[in-house]
Parts: structure tokens; C-alpha cells; sequence
């Protein structure tokens, strides 16, 4: 399902190349959960993003079912993005002025699901999630948990082929990284594609693989 | 050394009044290192930043260094929180137009320390956290863990009497926690007071004494 070949990011200043990531090779099946885990700064949100179609590689190839992603235009990466990918962001990035049951409907409307069973999907995760009471305020007026929560709940809406979670359970009590898991776990027996960044050994244990990636590079 | 008496904080919608803090009394003593914990949304942030003369109860009183605080005009809070309070954000609130550097820098231009000696503080926590090749980077420009690093050596440049952090650790690699924890641990037995806000219980171990926050109330 993806292919990455010997790709390359780095960012470019006046007097040198800055490497973030360096000859990464990574096939990834269809159903699995993979677990990504290195320390700071090692260029696993970089990773996540350009599996995601959020950046591009300065080198190498990417295919996505097959397809050489890497070559596409932004207009037909972003219909890609939006068509088979759920991202949870490492900063949540929710729309500071929808409000908190807005921001998890936002990828049922691109998707051009009907009224009725948006609303269904939306009582649901509210209701899984315990903030139905908050569904009224918007961002800022949650707390730092309750916004991930948000975010993760976005992310799975639309039931994507490919989940990205960048640190899901950064903010969260352990019992609720838990069940954040446990969530993660029932979506991909029921099919969904999972690669998670996290910094939690035991959460990194609910994927089949753990990769593991130190200053730029896939260490074997 | 800080004493909260009856605190209440409520948000008031057209309909109803939401408390999220109810009833807190609590006394922290010079030189303690406590760790608050609970779940999302128990109301743990916004203790810490009525601590931290960020934000204003609706109810009760704060006596700071048996001052009461509670009473004082914005200006004068402003000036408190600058010169005894160092703040380590959920969120980390770097400031996005100035470089790592001059972020770190910040509370010493506040504190009116010596050019000489404010590159010597910066050069130290830049070296100790291992971030010196991003000193002259915008934090857009970081990954998240080495953002929560430049927040974490913000706090602590201006050697203030009181450090209160939440969630210093959300973002990082175990060995980095350790490492951040270590650090505390040290300035603590220096004289630091410390609160720290933590879903991690291996961390909230470091401190002295552990507070429950549940629903807005501290669990006995
Ligand atoms: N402006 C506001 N209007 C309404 N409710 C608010 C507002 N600001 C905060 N809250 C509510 O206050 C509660 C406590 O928030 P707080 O950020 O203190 O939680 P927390 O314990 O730090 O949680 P976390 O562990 O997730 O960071 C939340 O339920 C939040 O929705
Ligand atoms: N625009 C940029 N210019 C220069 N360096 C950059 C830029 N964007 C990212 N970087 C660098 O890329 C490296 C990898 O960042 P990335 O966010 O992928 O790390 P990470 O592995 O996700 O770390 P963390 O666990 O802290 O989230 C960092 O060292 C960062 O400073
Ligand atoms: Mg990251
Ligand atoms: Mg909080």
C-alpha cells in the first residue's frame, strides 16, 4: 500500500543542507499497524507528513497504492489526502473557529456524507470520547487532553483507509491512552491501515511492528 | 508560601454556570516539589495558571508570600508573575518571531541581567539540552519535543523562586523525561518550589507529595 524509496528531506540555509531524513526505504501492507518511535527531533512528524501527503521529499520516490504520489500536483495530493487519510497531529491543529462538534463533522462534509448519518457519527465520538457537554465550545476553551481528543475524533470520522497518528496519547491520563488504544486496535481489525508516532513503549506495543528512527534514518 | 482558600473558577454561558474549580483550598510550602494529577478536564491547568497570577479566580482568595494577590491590578500581577514565577505551557507558547535564543533570553532582559551573563545562561541550557545547532531557528522550525525543550529552558533561565510546569514532559522520549526530571529534581534541592501538573506517574513520583484534582475539587 505504500512504498517509500530512498527518500531524502533536508532544508536548505545559505551555507548548508540540513538532513532530516536520509535514505529512508519502507514498505507498508495493507491492514497493519505500525508503531514509529526515536528520540526528539529524529523526523517522525516529517515522515508521518509525507506519508500523508502534508509535505514532499526532497528525493526519492513514494508510491501510494502504486501510484508515484511524489509527482502529483498539490491539488490532486490534497483530493488524496482527503479521500483515504485520517491525520491526528502532533499539535492538534484544530480550527480555532469552528466549534468542537464542527471541527469532527469537517471531514464527513468533504466526503459528502448525508445530514442524518453525519449527526449519528458525530453523537457517537462525542459520546465515546465524554465530551458531549463540550461539543458548543469552541478550541481554546478546552483543555489540553479534551483538544486531542478532538483531533483523534476528526481523524477517524470519515473511517479512512490510512489513520496517521502523531503522538494520539501525548496529553492524556494513562487510562484514557488506554482507551484511545483500544479504539485504534477495533478499527484496524475492522481494516484500517494505522502508523502511530509515540514515545510510549506500551502504546507502542498494540501495532504489529515497531519501526525505529534515529537522526534522519530507519535503524535496522 | 502560596495559600489558596475557598477557590472557585466558573464560566458563566447564558444558560448556566460551568465550575471548574470548586471549593479548593490548598497550602504549598517554600522549597516543595508537588505533583498534581487527574484526568482531563479535571481543571488542572487552569489551577496552575491561577498559581501562576495568569488567570483570576471567581471566588476566594490567593495569598502569595501571604500577600493577597487575589486583590492586586493586572499591572501588578504581570510584574509578580515576572519576577518570582517561571511557566512551563501545555501548549509551550514560544513566541514565533523570535529564535530559539531569543526566546530563552527573554526573562533575563526581563530580570535587567548583564549581556555576559545572559549569553553564558543561554549557551549552558542550549548545550545541556542538546539543541545548540537550532538556536537561530523560529519554533515553526522544531519538532515538537525540542518546542517543549525551549519551553522548559525559558522557565528555568531566570532561576525563579517558583517553577510551575504542566505537562513538561508530554512531548518527550523516556530518556529526555528522565533527563528534564533529573534537572528539576536538582534545582529543587537548590531551593527551587516547584508544581508540576503530570499524567505521568513515574514523574510525579520525583515530587514530595502528589494532589488529585477530580472534577474541579482536590481528592483527599
Ligand atoms: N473559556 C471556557 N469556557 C468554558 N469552559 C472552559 C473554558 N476554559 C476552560 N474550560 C473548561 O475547564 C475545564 C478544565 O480545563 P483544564 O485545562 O484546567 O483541564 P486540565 O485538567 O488541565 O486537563 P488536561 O489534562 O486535558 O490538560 C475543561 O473541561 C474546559 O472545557
Ligand atoms: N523548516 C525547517 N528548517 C530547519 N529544520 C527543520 C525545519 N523543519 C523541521 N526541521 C528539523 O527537522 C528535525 C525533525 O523534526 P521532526 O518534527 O520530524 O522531529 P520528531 O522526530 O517528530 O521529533 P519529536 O519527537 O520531538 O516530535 C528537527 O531537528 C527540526 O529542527
Ligand atoms: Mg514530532
Ligand atoms: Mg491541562
Amino acid at each position: 500500500m505504500i512504498r517509500l524509496e530512498e527518500i531524502d528531506k533536508y532544508y536548505s540555509s545559505k551555507f548548508q543542507r540540513i538532513f532530516v531524513l536520509k535514505g529512508i526505504n519502507l514498505e507498508i501492507e495493507q491492514g497493519e499497524f505500525i508503531s514509529i518511535m526515536g528520540p526528539s527531533g529524529a523526523g517522525k512528524s516529517t515522515l508521518l507528513n509525507i506519508i500523508g501527503l502534508l509535505d514532499e521529499p526532497s528525493e526519492g520516490a513514494y508510491y501510494f497504492y502504486d501510484e508515484p504520489v511524489h509527482k502529483l500536483k498539490e491539488k490532486k495530493k490534497t483530493e488524496y489526502h482527503r479521500n483515504h487519510i485520517g491525520f491526528i497531529f502532533q499539535a492538534y491543529h484544530l480550527i480555532e473557529d469552528l466549534t468542537v462538534y464542527e471541527n469532527i463533522e469537517t471531514p464527513l462534509l468533504y466526503k459528502g456524507v448525508k445530514g442524518k448519518e453525519r449527526k449519528a457519527i458525530v453523537a457517537d465520538l462525542l459520546d465515546r470520547f465524554n465530551i458531549v457537554a463540550k461539543k458548543d465550545l469552541f478550541p481554546q476553551q478546552l483543555s489540553g487532553g479534551q483538544q486531542q481528543l478532538v483531533g483523534i475524533a476528526r481523524a477517524i470520522a470519515g473511517k479512512p483507509n490510512l489513520l496517521l497518528a502523531d503522538e494520539p496519547t501525548g496529553n492524556l491520563h494513562t487510562d484514557q491512552g488506554k482507551m484511545i488504544m483500544d479504539l485504534l486496535k477495533q478499527l484496524n481489525e475492522e481494516g484500517m491501515t494505522i502508523i502511530q508516532v509515540t514515545h510510549n513503549q506500551e502504546f507502542a506495543n498494540y501495532g504489529s511492528k515497531i519501526i525505529n528512527i534515529v537522526d534522519g534514518m530507519v535503524e535496522e
